[in-house]
């Protein structure tokens, strides 16, 4: 463990309390993409679910089960506690288009072609590429509200962290995940934008929105 | 071999 991933995880721990706090406190998931974070719960049901039989240190393993719960839980508070208030006519992006291509990615870019590896690339490649129907939704609505930029500043630092993650490890440790690298530098840049108008707008004190 | 590649990552 190295601080870049420690506060890359501590990042993505944040980026869900900030989600539920927006929920809770403006009672509404307006402006949340519901695929997106379905595909966050199937990201982390088929990535984290190794816990059953792999056990790896009680920091992984408690962060897997918080992962897992805090995806599925925040399914319910959209769909089920707070449903009046999901617009599905504005979170139009067709998932169909994403996992196809990664499961197609996942049965060519794998370590071993077995059920756990190939699954285990499915999940790396949906995660790169989960963000795209919540970004879709935002360039759609063209505005955000501002807690809901903080939770996706958290989230896009999240991954991004990762990269000296990666970059410390392959010189302190020698060891580079080459499919957990390239997804993860996709997941980062389309992250791009989003920073850029979030560092020029809401960190300014500005309300978030996109150019017209 | 790869099989036991870094997966102490989240």
């Amino acid at each position: 463990m190295n601080l870049f991933r420690l506060f890359g995880d501590l990042s993505h721990l944040a980026s869900i309390f900030i989600l539920l706090h927006k929920i809770r406190t403006t009672r509404s998931c307006r402006g949340i993409s519901f695929k997106t974070q379905a595909l966050y719960v199937a990201v982390f049901v088929s990535r984290y679910l190794d816990i059953l039989w792999e056990w790896v240190s009680l920091y992984n393993f408690v962060m897997k089960v918080f992962f897992i719960a805090s995806s599925c839980f925040i399914l319910y508070l959209m769909k089920m506690k707070y449903r009046p208030t999901h617009d599905p006519s504005i979170d139009t992006f067709r998932v169909e288009f994403l996992v196809g291509p990664c499961a197609l990615l996942a049965l060519i870019f794998n370590y071993k072609f077995t059920f756990t590896e190939v699954l285990w690339s499915l999940s790396i490649f949906l995660e790169s590429l989960a963000i795209l129907p919540q970004l879709f939704m935002l360039q759609r609505t063209g505005e955000a509200e501002t807690i809901t930029t903080h939770y996706l500043a958290a989230l896009g630092a999240y991954r991004a962290l990762y990269i000296p993650n990666w970059i410390y490890r392959y010189f302190s440790e020698g060891v580079v995940d080459p499919i957990a690298v390239t997804a993860g530098l996709v997941q980062t840049a389309l992250y791009a934008d989003f920073f850029y108008v979030y560092f020029t707008t809401v960190i300014q004190g500005q309300k978030f929105e996109l150019p017209a | 071999g790869h099989t036991d590649h870094v997966k102490d990552e989240l």
